[in-house]
C-alpha cells in the first residue's frame, strides 16, 4: 500500500489517542472534514489541556497528544 | 482537581496494597521504595494508611506490563502511555498497572517511576485528572524534584477523605501562575531559536511563533539543576547561547541544553562583589552589547571583549525616558526594547530613545 504522509501519521495518532481517552467511536467514517464527533472529541481535549479551541488538529494539539502521559480514560468505568 | 464519576472512593482508611511483579530496569529495592514514597505523599495529607501484603487480594495490586496485560486496555510499546489505574472498588479497582515498555528509572532520565507511582495511586485513591498544569494530576508527564503534590491536588484527595488527623505540615508544589492574569509581572524574558522564552515564579512559559498558545513547563522539568527561580535571561545569538541569572550565580544553554562549566558566579562578568542579583538582561544584536539591569541602574556589557564598559552604571530613568526607575525583564525583538515592570510593558524605540507604547504585560503572552 501507498506509505502514509506525515499528516496522515497525525490524523492516525490523534484518532488513537481520541479512542483510547475520549471515547472516539470506532469504526468507518465519512470524510474527515465533516467528521463532528471527531471535532467535538478534539474540542473536549482542546479545552481540558486549555489550548486553543478550535476542533482543528493543529500543530500545538497534536504535539500534546505525542507527549508521554497518564493512560486512565477520562471517563470513569 | 476533578473525581470519577460517583466519587469512587475507599470505604475504609486502612488499604492494603501488593506488588505481583518487578521491572528488571531497576533493583527491586528501588521499586518498593518508590512505590511506598508514593503511598506516603497521598497519606501525608490524609487520614489514610497502607499496609504491604505479599499475597492474596489487596485493594490496590500493582504490576507491570505490556501491550494487553491482562485487563482489555493494552499498553501501546515505548513512550506514549506510560502506566494506568482503575478507580477506587471490587476487583480490578484501585489496580494500577505499568508499561514495562518503558524505561522506569529513578532519576531525570527517562520516567521516573515514583513521580508516575505518585500519580497512578492518585487514581486508585480516586482523583480523576485534573487540568492543572502545576498538579500532579495533570495527565501528561513532567519530572521535577521536591514534594509533587500542588495545592490542587491536596485539596482533591482531601475532599474525599479529609485532612489527615496528624496535620502534618507539607509544602505543596507552587500553584501555576496564571496567563492572563491581569496583575501578573514577569520574572525574566529572552529569545531562546527563535522562541520565547518567559519565566514566572517556578514556571516557564515557551511562545514559538508556530503555535497559538503558550505552553507552559516547571523550570525543574527541563533543567532540574538550574535553581527553581530565574531572576534575568539573555540571548546571545552570535554565540548561540542564552544566559540564564538566578541570584548570584548564573547558567548557560546552547538551544535546551546546559553548557558545561556552569554555574559561573555573575561577578566574572564585571559586576562589583555588592550585586547579588541582575533584574533583567537584554542583548542588543546591533551593538554587541548586553545591558544588564540592577535595581535602579543599568551596566552595558561588552561580549566581544568580555568586559563591563566603563561610565557604567547609569541611571535606567535618566537612559530610558518614559520608563519606570525598575525593570523585571527586557527582550529585544522586532527592533524594538520591551521593558517588563510590574503588570505593565514599555515598548521602547532603542533608535528614537522613547517609549512607543505601553501595554499590559500579559498581553505578550497573547491575553
Amino acid at each position: 500500500g501507498p506509505l502514509r504522509s506525515d499528516d496522515d501519521d497525525g490524523w492516525f495518532v490523534a484518532e488513537k489517542y481520541l479512542r483510547r481517552l475520549y471515547g472516539l467511536s470506532p469504526g468507518l467514517r465519512g470524510a474527515r472534514t465533516s467528521s463532528s464527533e471527531f471535532q467535538t472529541k478534539i474540542k473536549e481535549m482542546q479545552r481540558f489541556f486549555k489550548l486553543k479551541v478550535t476542533g482543528n488538529l493543529d500543530d500545538n494539539t497534536l504535539d500534546l497528544m505525542k507527549e508521554p502521559r497518564c493512560g486512565v480514560p477520562d471517563v470513569a468505568e | 482537581y476533578n473525581h470519577f464519576p460517583r466519587d469512587l472512593k475507599w470505604m475504609t482508611n486502612a488499604i492494603t496494597f501488593r506488588i505481583l511483579n518487578y521491572t528488571p530496569d531497576l533493583k527491586k529495592s528501588d521499586v518498593d521504595r518508590a512505590i511506598r514514597t508514593a503511598l506516603n505523599v497521598w497519606a501525608d495529607v490524609t487520614p489514610l494508611t497502607f499496609k504491604k501484603l505479599y499475597q492474596g487480594n489487596a485493594d490496590i495490586m500493582i504490576s507491570f506490563g505490556t501491550k494487553e496485560h491482562g485487563d482489555h486496555n493494552p499498553f501501546d510499546g515505548p513512550d506514549g502511555l506510560l502506566a494506568h489505574a482503575y478507580p477506587p472498588g471490587q476487583g480490578i479497582g484501585g489496580d494500577t498497572h505499568f508499561d514495562e515498555d518503558e524505561h522506569w528509572t529513578k532519576d531525570s532520565s527517562t520516567y521516573n517511576l515514583f513521580i508516575v507511582a505518585a500519580h497512578e495511586l492518585g487514581h486508585a485513591l480516586g482523583m480523576s485528572h485534573s487540568s492543572d498544569p502545576g498538579a500532579l494530576m495533570y495527565p501528561v508527564y513532567s519530572y521535577a524534584t521536591g514534594y509533587p503534590l500542588s495545592v490542587d491536588d491536596i485539596n482533591g484527595i482531601q475532599a474525599l477523605y479529609g485532612p489527615n488527623p496528624d496535620s502534618k505540615k507539607v509544602q505543596p508544589k507552587p500553584d501555576a501562575p496564571t496567563k492572563c492574569d491581569p496583575m501578573l509581572s514577569f520574572d525574566a524574558v529572552t529569545e531562546l531559536r527563535g522562541e520565547t522564552i518567559i519565566f514566572k515564579d517556578e514556571y516557564y512559559w515557551r511562545l514559538h511563533p508556530q503555535m497559538p498558545e503558550p505552553e507552559q513547563t516547571l523550570i525543574k522539568s527541563t533543567w532540574p539543576s538550574i535553581s527553581k527561580k530565574v531572576d534575568a535571561a539573555y540571548e546571545n545569538p552570535e554565540k548561540d547561547l542564552v544566559i540564564i541569572f538566578s541570584g548570584i550565580r548564573m547558567w548557560a544553554l546552547n538551544g535546551y541544553n546546559l553548557v558545561d562549566g556552569y554555574p559561573k558566579y555573575i561577578h566574572k562578568l564585571g559586576l562589583p562583589k555588592k550585586i547579588r542579583k541582575v533584574d533583567a538582561a537584554v542583548h542588543i544584536k546591533d551593538t554587541g552589547k548586553t545591558l544588564l539591569f540592577t535595581e535602579e541602574e543599568y551596566w552595558s556589557y561588552d561580549e566581544e571583549t568580555g568586559t563591563m564598559d566603563t561610565g557604567y552604571p547609569r541611571s535606567i530613568e535618566e537612559d530610558f525616558p518614559g520608563m519606570d526607575d525598575e525593570v523585571d525583564a527586557a527582550v529585544f525583538q522586532h527592533g524594538y526594547l520591551y521593558f517588563f515592570h510590574d503588570h505593565l510593558q514599555y515598548e521602547y524605540s532603542y533608535t528614537s530613545r522613547k517609549v512607543i507604547r505601553i501595554m499590559r504585560t500579559n498581553s505578550f503572552l497573547n491575553c
